[in-house]
């Protein structure tokens, strides 16, 4: 899902 | 993960180290602005709800734990320490920060990626950050004389956000459907909050004079 790859971010 | 986003990383570790350094070495927070401090400890505990339910790498989890600890120590420190807390400058630190939270919060019920307990959260803890150095942007206007430890603390806590919009940009360019305003715009106007922060600091360092916020 998009927004799962910002999660990665602190 | 790319080099600007590590740059980012690092940077704003140093903010908090320079300001732990400060805080704990001299024992002083003359200049730091106790309401962004808590404003800061509120984005982490938001922002890293999922520390421990959802495991990203050991870097991503050890860095959570350092700005959630430090932001909250920071805070302890101002606030308990018994030498700290005396030089905390409480009748200039007035800004009234908890009506920066409701805005931040209706916005994020209102405008979000996915409406989720965590994921509205999430959101809020960007919002808040974007607003969280005001506190500390009105003290500086405040207070006359803005040591050197403080000028640097602002400078890499605007500077880290600069580079994850780097980031963002590399990784628009690098990774399929990796848009996300919100993130993009509170990242800008958060960076944009410093611009004339930056503008002053740039020009004290190049006059090599003491800087200086005009009233």
């Amino acid at each position: 899902e998009a927004y799962t790859d910002l999660k990665d971010e602190l | 993960m790319n080099i600007f986003r590590l740059a980012g990383d690092m940077t704003h570790l140093f903010s908090v180290l320079v300001l732990l350094l400060k805080i704990h070495t001299i024992k002083s927070c003359a200049g730091i602005s106790l309401k962004t401090q808590e404003l800061y400890a509120i984005v982490f505990a938001t922002r890293y709800l999922d520390i421990f339910t959802n495991y990203i790498s050991l870097y991503n989890t050890i860095m959570k734990l350092i700005f959630l600890g430090s932001s909250f120590s920071i805070v302890w420190y101002m606030r308990r320490h018994k030498i700290v807390r005396r030089s905390y400058d409480k009748d200039q630190d007035t800004f009234r920060h908890y009506f920066l939270m409701l805005p931040c919060l209706i916005l994020a019920l209102i405008i979000n990626e996915k409406f989720t307990f965590r994921e509205v959260m999430w959101t809020f803890s960007l919002y808040l950050e974007a607003v969280a150095i005001l506190p500390q942007l009105v003290l500086l206007q405040r207070t006359r004389n803005i040591d050197n430890l403080t000028g640097q603390y602002v400078f890499l806590l605007g500077a880290y956000r600069a580079f994850y919009i780097l980031n963002w940009i590399y990784r628009y360019f690098t990774e399929e459907h990796f848009v996300h305003w919100i993130t993009w715009i509170s990242g800008l106007v958060q960076t944009l909050l410093y611009a004339d922060f930056f503008y002053y600091y740039f020009q004290s360092w190049k006059n090599n004079v003491k800087l200086e916020l005009p009233a």
